[in-house]
């Protein structure tokens, strides 16, 4: 399954003012760790990047069907693949 | 830049640059690049005669590859990089030059110095485009998201800078990158993700609109954007093409080698090599070409694509195969200046067939082609460039994208001597029309702190123009049609007006809000994004169209169509406006009340805009509604499409 993840983004919406970064970190790996059978190391080797500032989500390795799992978590807006943009 | 801000008329001196007014608050605004990083040392981002950096300020400098804490100053005053979505989806990682903010790249560095570079004087490229070079709005900081590599920028690094941007307390974001259109979804979408929480902090993103060409294919198409289309300044790079028969022919081109005499000229067709077709060879395709049949000869080239890079290419695949020099012909992109590396020029498809019906009809036809030269003023401008993306917006077409047009033609500005040995490159593309307006929206919150992104751009899209300097209608390159609201949005921006546009229309956050819902968005939804309790019942509209914007579009009119929009009194506390309107054609329409008085600042008064066909015209029909009085013209875009 890890040779046929990808990168997606999760995005979860707006950032509470009260938010405590580390958290929201937690909380992401612990969302991870949901979708890898409760284990908090693959899913922070799957995790690469929390968004904590100016919104909430975060990026990680995920299969298609994890994807789609963790679309229907609750407080996740889209789960979106990481798109390559070009300079204009 | 060293033509585009004197041609959009403001002052050459760095202090004084929209004249009559004093933006020296400039230095307390933050502009944030998500681009390719910078070059520092580039005499555009000096620091001289800055004063310390703005309080509050939370950006840092990042150290790493060639780039440590003190390399930031009072100009550069933040820097950082990303990599980790660009490192999870990339094989040749090896090939990451800088891992730091420092540009290897000089697209990060040439829109930074167009927005925001300090003054530098006797600039030139090769010689040409001479000049004072200078950004928008010189005095203003630069904080740098570095997320663009060679190969593109991905959605993981480009959430990543606007999260720090907004942490961090950027004033203005600058993107010159975007999707392929189709775009997606505005909440499946990085730059629409990232900038919709930027708007919501108070941020203006100013993005580019693409260099797709065609109808439809306009990106970033965003409410809460302000999205840039490209169009030319009065200058050009030309290359004289002396002919046997006498005949001068003027190309486009950057390549300053002379040809010492004339030689032959033929159609790169007939220097077909091997497996290729004859029609391949007319491409110049690599390795197409005869060293026998191509030798001491000036080969015509015909073209097919968009990017800068193959039409140099063709010129190095000319080079290899012996040829003396190049005729390109690019219908598309003629006006776009190549540095070819012989003599070479571009030309249109009606020149290109003059000259290949001389050389079909000449026993042995000769030419010679000339280094190129900078010309001013010898044709109309500003044109709408071939290249740059048109609307309508095809993910909310009640929603009018681009917004507005700004140089992106030829475009002088700061390099990375990383990428290639220079420190000044002329580029094309509405990645160079966007630090335009970045720039302008700088100088704007030098002097209004308290606008809202959308008041900002309201300013700027109210006070365009749709007249070139002659008066005239704009263009749009090549075919040199009449263009129209989806080719420039409002027009072309006219930073001497931008800061008295006497009326906005502005937009709260709670407006972006209405209008997801009125783009489907369901409570659920809203509520998530918000994080707050909104609930779509409680929105003040229902269709897209009813957004505050400053522009209007009715995709589907059916018989009869009203919108509503809400003006607010940034000019003097007693004035009285009249509405002007120039109907699409086929279409009336009435405002209600088509009289306004206002009596204080900050008023605010909405008023109908109805519109009745009258005579169903064919496709997208455009007009104008101006708000005038005796000193204020406050113009809106109007389009409507019968169904």
């Amino acid at each position: 399954s890890i040779s046929s993840s990808k990168v997606y983004v999760v995005y979860m919406g707006s950032r509470d003012n009260g938010d405590d970064p580390d958290e929201i970190l937690k909380l992401n790996h612990l969302m991870l760790a949901s979708i890898h059978q409760g284990s908090i190391e693959k899913a922070q080797d799957s995790h690469l990047y929390s968004y904590v500032h100016g919104f909430r989500g975060f990026a990680a390795k995920l299969t298609h069907d994890q994807a789609s799992q963790m679309a229907k978590m609750p407080g996740v807006v889209s789960v979106f693949p990481n798109v390559k943009r070009k300079l204009h | 830049t060293t033509h585009s801000w004197d041609f959009m008329g403001l002052s050459s001196e760095e202090t004084m640059e929209i004249p009559g007014f004093s933006t020296k608050n400039q230095v307390n605004v933050i502009i944030g690049f998500i681009d390719t990083g910078i070059w520092p040392e580039s005499p555009s981002f000096s620091d001289v005669d800055m004063p310390p950096v703005p309080a509050g300020w939370k950006g840092e400098c990042q150290s790493g590859e060639a780039f440590n804490v003190s390399t930031c100053n009072r100009k550069v005053i933040g820097a950082r990089y990303y990599l980790s979505g660009y490192e999870a989806e990339e094989d040749s990682l090896e090939m990451v030059s800088y891992r730091s903010p420092r540009d290897s790249n000089g697209h990060g560095s040439h829109t930074a110095s167009t927005a925001a570079g300090r003054y530098v004087a006797d600039m030139n490229y090769k010689g040409l485009a001479a000049g004072g070079a200078r950004g928008g709005s010189p005095m203003s900081r630069i904080a740098v998201y570095k997320t663009c590599w060679d190969s593109g920028c991905y959605d993981v690094d480009l959430l990543a800078a606007f999260d720090d941007a907004i942490r961090d307390g950027v004033h203005v974001l600058s993107l010159s990158l975007g999707p392929e259109a189709p775009q997606g979804e505005y909440f499946t979408d990085a730059i629409s993700v990232g900038s919709f929480h930027a708007a919501s902090h108070g941020v203006v993103v100013v993005s580019s609109a693409g260099n797709e060409g065609q109808q439809g294919s306009a990106t970033n198409l965003a409410p809460w954007l302000l999205t840039v289309a490209a169009s030319s300044t009065d200058r050009d790079f030309t290359s004289d093409i002396m002919l046997g028969n006498g005949a001068k022919i003027v190309g486009e081109s950057l390549s300053l080698m002379d040809m010492e005499t004339s030689t032959r000229i033929i159609s790169a067709s007939e220097a077909f090599a091997g497996y290729f077709t004859p029609y391949q060879s007319s491409f110049c395709l690599e390795s197409s070409l005869n060293r026998t049949k191509a030798r001491g000869r000036v080969l015509i080239c015909r073209h097919a694509e968009s990017s800068t890079e193959s039409k140099l290419q063709k010129s190095v695949v000319v080079k290899e195969a012996g040829g003396a020099g190049m005729i390109l012909v690019d219908e598309a992109d003629k006006d776009v200046a190549i540095p070819f590396v012989i003599p070479a020029a571009m030309v249109g498809r009606r020149t290109g067939n003059l000259i290949l019906s001389y050389v079909n009809r000449t026993r042995k036809p000769t030419s010679r082609i000339f280094s190129a030269k900078t010309v001013i003023g010898s044709r109309q401008a500003p044109r709408i460039a071939s290249f740059s993306s048109k609307g309508p917006n095809g993910l909310t077409p009640q929603i009018l994208k681009p917004d507005v047009t700004a140089p992106g033609l030829n475009i002088l500005a700061a390099w990375s001597p990383a990428a290639s040995k220079k420190d000044f490159n002329i580029l094309s593309g509405t990645s160079m029309a966007a630090p335009h307006i970045t720039g302008i929206v700088a100088l704007i919150k030098s002097v209004h702190p308290s606008w809202s992104p959308s008041a900002i751009k309201s300013a700027i899209m109210t006070t365009a123009t749709v007249r070139n300097k002659h008066r005239q209608p704009i263009t749009v390159d090549p075919e040199g049609r009449r263009g129209n609201a989806f080719d420039y949005g409002a027009g072309f921006v006219s930073p001497t007006r931008v800061l008295e546009p006497g009326l906005i229309y502005d937009a709260s956050p709670a407006d972006y809000k209405a209008f997801l819902c009125s783009i489907g968005y369901n409570e659920k939804s809203l509520r998530l994004i918000t994080r707050d309790n909104s609930t779509c019942q409680e929105q003040t509209f229902a269709a897209p169209s009813d957004l505050n914007y400053p522009s209007i579009a009715v995709p589907s009119l059916n018989n009869t169509y009203t919108v509503t929009r809400t003006l607010t009194n940034v000019g003097y506390a007693k004035n009285i406006y009249r509405a002007v309107v120039y109907p699409p054609r086929g279409i009336n329409v009435t405002v209600e009340p088509s009289r306004i008085v206002f009596d204080r600042y900050g008023q605010k008064i909405s008023f109908r805009v109805n519109f009745q066909v009258a005579a169903p015209p064919q496709g997208y029909a455009f007009g104008f509604l101006t708000w005038r009085n005796r000193k204020s013209r406050v113009t809106m875009p109007l389009v409507a499409q019968v169904t």
